[in-house]
């Protein structure tokens, strides 16, 4: 089982990529 | 190659690895895509860096194959929910440039003779460039293609207007 740094640090890039995906999309439109 | 396979993902990943470690860029240099990811992971990788700090301390990445472990752990749990965006695939070359520096670190904190500035081994950086391109593709290669794969839909989602 992942260790609790690997699942915060998946949760942390997890939100850092929908928040740069949002962003990107809002600049694209 | 289609820009959805394995062989083109794995130069991806080369070329960010070469960026993060300050290699001279390759030849032919850097195209497009691979550029246009150099400056996206970029921002990205500093980003993550400053947010993650306590996680990544608590991250052992002394070997290659702690890196692919942590690698495989990390990215399994990030896309857990079966979301794929190509903001997402942008954090995962930025978590491969944050453990081949961990590992640049490790490598010189076990062997003070060596330079701080001394690059990762070759092997050692194709080992990681092929440790996250066959995730990549097996994991989002579906999803890139219907997007309009790298040359056309990342590109046209990141590039500037």
């Amino acid at each position: 089982a992942p260790a609790e740094a690997e699942i915060e640090c998946a949760l942390q890039l997890r939100r850092i990529g929908d928040k740069l995906n949002f962003l990107q999309k809002l600049l694209n439109l | 190659m289609s820009d959805c396979e394995f062989g083109y993902v794995q130069a991806l990943a080369r070329d960010y690895l070469c960026h993060v470690l300050q290699r001279p860029p390759p030849r032919p240099g850097p195209d497009r895509v691979s550029r246009l990811l150099r400056a996206v992971a970029s921002a990205v990788q500093r980003d993550a860096e400053r947010t993650l700090r306590p996680s990544l301390d608590d991250l052992d990445v002394a070997s290659v194959e702690a890196a692919r472990a942590v690698f495989q752990a990390v990215v399994r749990q990030e896309f857990a929910d079966g979301v794929v965006n190509w903001g997402r695939l942008v954090t995962v070359f930025a978590l491969q440039g944050i453990l081949a520096k961990k590992l640049l670190r490790a490598r010189v904190a076990l062997d003070p003779d060596l330079d701080r500035d001394r690059d990762l081994d070759a092997d050692t950086t194709e080992e990681i460039a092929c440790f996250v391109a066959e995730f990549i593709t097996s994991q989002a290669g579906g999803w890139i293609r219907q997007n309009g794969g790298w040359e056309h839909g990342f590109v046209q989602k990141f590039e500037p207007r």
